[in-house]
C-alpha cells in the first residue's frame, strides 16, 4: 500500500521542504517511485526539486480549489526517473481563505489524491505532503489526506514550544476526519553536536517520543543549504556529503519501519 | 512620535522573533520605551521576554478578537525597565478563523493600539510587532497598525523566493488600508561569512534594496539561540558576543535612520 506522510510542523524554518525533498529523493535513488506534494505557497519543494512552477503553471492549486485531476498536473523532477511533484504556484497563498466557504474544504486534497493513486500506473510507493508553516486548511487537507504524519524538529530551544499544539491538533483530525492518522516519524534536524542546546534539546524529544524518533539526526550541513540553489537535493548535489548520507539514513530506517 | 514596526516574513525561521525580541531590548536598554506585541500563536517572542503566557493569561487575543484595552494586558518585561510587551497565548491559533467573520476584521489591532498609545503615560518610542510566518488576518492586521515593515531576511536560498509576494502584499495593504505603511528596514540575519551562499544572498539583497538593507548584519551566533532558553535577549545573556553586539548596532542604526 502507498505510504502518505505529511511533513508539517508549524514552526517555520525546521526542515520540512529540505525533509520532504531529500528523503523522497533518497527513496527514489534506491528505486522507490515516490511523490512530492507542494502545499506551500512559496513553492520551496517545487524549486528544490527543479521543477517549473511560474503563476501560469498547473497546479495543486487548481486541484483543490479547481477541480483538475492530479494526473494532469503532475511533473517528473530532473532528479531522478521515479521522482514526482504536484507543484505549487502563487495562487496557493489565496487558496486558505478561498477554501473557507468551499464544500467539503478539508478533504479536498483527499479525494483527488485517492483518485490519482488509484488510477497510477506504475503504483507509487511513496507520498510526502510538504506544509506551510501554520495549522490553517492547507495543513488540514494534508492531515486528512495522509496516513502518516514525519514532525521535523529543529535542535533548537524554541522547537518544543509549539509542539502540543501541533500534537493536539493532530488528534483533533484524527478523532473528527481521519482516524487512519498517527504520527509515525519523528526527525530532528539542523543537528550541531558542539551546542549543548542541540544536544539538549534532541535528548528531550526522544524522551518523550521514543518510537517516533528515528535513530539518525540530520547534521547542520552547508552542502544541504546551498543544494536547492542549483535546483536539486543534496542527494546528487553532494551524495557522500554527511548531510546526504544521512538522509540516505533515514530514509532507510523510515523504509524498514513501513515493512 | 512613536515608531510601529511590523516585524514580517512569511518564511518561517527567519529570525522574526529574534530580531523583535533583541531590537527591543537594545533600544530599551538605551533608555527607549519599548513595547513588543506577539502576534505568533506560539508565543515564542513573550517566551523569550519572559512574560506569563499560559493559556489563562491575559492576551493579545483578548485584545484584538475580544475587546479588552490593551491596557489590561500589557506586561512589563523582566528584561528592562523600559521593556514591555502584551504576550499571545494558545488561544491565538484560532484568531484567522474567528476574526474571518468579525466586523473591522482587519482594524482592530489597529484601534486597540492607537487607543493604547493615546493615553500611555510616559509615551512610548517604539512599538515591535512580531508575526507569525504567514500572511493572514494576524499579519494583516499588524500590517494596518504599523507604519513600517522591518523584514528580516536570512542568508539563505529560499530567502528571495517569497520576497516578491510579501512586497506584493505590502502594497495592497499600503493602497486599501493603509497609506502610511511602507517598508522602511531591511536586516541581513544569521550570515555566516564562511558560505558563499550567504555572500551571494546579502549582495543581491543590497543590490535590490540599497537605501532600506541596514549596513549592520546579524551573525549566525550559537549565543542568540541560547538565550531564549533562560528567558532572556541576547542582549542581557551574552551582553559582549558578537550576536548581542550586533543587535546594539542595528538598534542605533535604525535609531539614526528615524531622526
Ligand atoms: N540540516 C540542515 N543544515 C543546514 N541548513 C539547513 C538544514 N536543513 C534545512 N536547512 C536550511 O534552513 C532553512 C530552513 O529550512 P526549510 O526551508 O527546509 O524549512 P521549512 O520548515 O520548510 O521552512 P518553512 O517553515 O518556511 O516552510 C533553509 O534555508 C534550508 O536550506
Ligand atoms: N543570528 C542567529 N544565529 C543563530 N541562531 C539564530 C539567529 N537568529 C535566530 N536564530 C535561531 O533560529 C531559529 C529561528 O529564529 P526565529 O524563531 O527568531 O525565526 P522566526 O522567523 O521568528 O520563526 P517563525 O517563522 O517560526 O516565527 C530560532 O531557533 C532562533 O533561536
Ligand atoms: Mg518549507
Ligand atoms: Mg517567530
Amino acid at each position: 500500500e502507498t505510504r502518505i506522510f505529511t511533513v508539517a510542523n508549524q514552526k517555520g524554518g525546521v526542515g520540512k521542504t529540505t525533509t520532504a525533498v531529500n528523503l523522497s529523493a533518497a527513496l527514489a535513488r534506491h528505486g522507490a517511485r515516490v511523490l512530492v506534494i507542494d502545499l506551500d505557497p512559496q513553492g520551496n519543494a517545487s524549486t528544490a526539486l527543479g521543477v517549473e512552477h511560474r503563476a501560469e503553471t498547473p497546479s495543486v492549486y487548481d486541484v483543490i480549489v479547481g477541480e483538475t485531476p492530479m494526473a494532469e498536473v503532475v511533473q517528473q523532477s530532473p532528479e531522478f526517473p521515479e521522482l514526482y511533484c504536484v507543484p505549487a504556484t502563487i495562487h496557493l497563498a489565496g487558496a486558505e481563505i478561498e477554501l473557507v466557504s468551499l464544500v467539503a474544504r478539508e478533504q479536498r486534497l483527499r479525494s483527488a489524491l485517492t483518485e490519482f493513486l488509484s488510477t497510477a500506473s506504475p503504483r507509487y510507493d511513496y507520498v510526502f505532503i510538504d506544509c506551510p508553516p501554520s495549522l490553517g486548511l492547507l495543513t488540514i487537507n494534508a492531515f486528512v489526506a495522509a496516513r502518516e504524519v514525519l514532525i521535523p524538529i529543529q535542535c533548537e530551544y524554541y522547537a518544543l514550544e509549539g509542539l502540543s499544539q501541533l500534537l493536539r491538533n493532530i488528534e483533533l483530525i484524527e478523532r473528527h476526519l481521519n482516524p487512519k492518522l498517527r504520527v509515525s516519524t519523528i526527525l530532528l534536524t539542523m543537528f550541531d553536536g558542539r551546542t549543548n542546546l542541540a544536544q539538549q534539546v534532541a535528548q528531550d524529544v526522544r524522551e518523550h517520543f521514543p518510537a517516533e524518533t528515528l535513530g539518525t539526526v540530520i547534521p547542520r550541513s552547508v552542502r544541504i543549504s546551498e543544494a536547492p540553489s542549483y535546483g536539486q537535493s543534496v542527494i546528487t548535489y553532494d551524495t557522500n556529503s554527511p548531510g546526504s548520507l544521512s538522509y540516505l539514513e533515514a530514509a532507510a530506517e523510515i523504509a524498514r519501519r513501513g515493512e
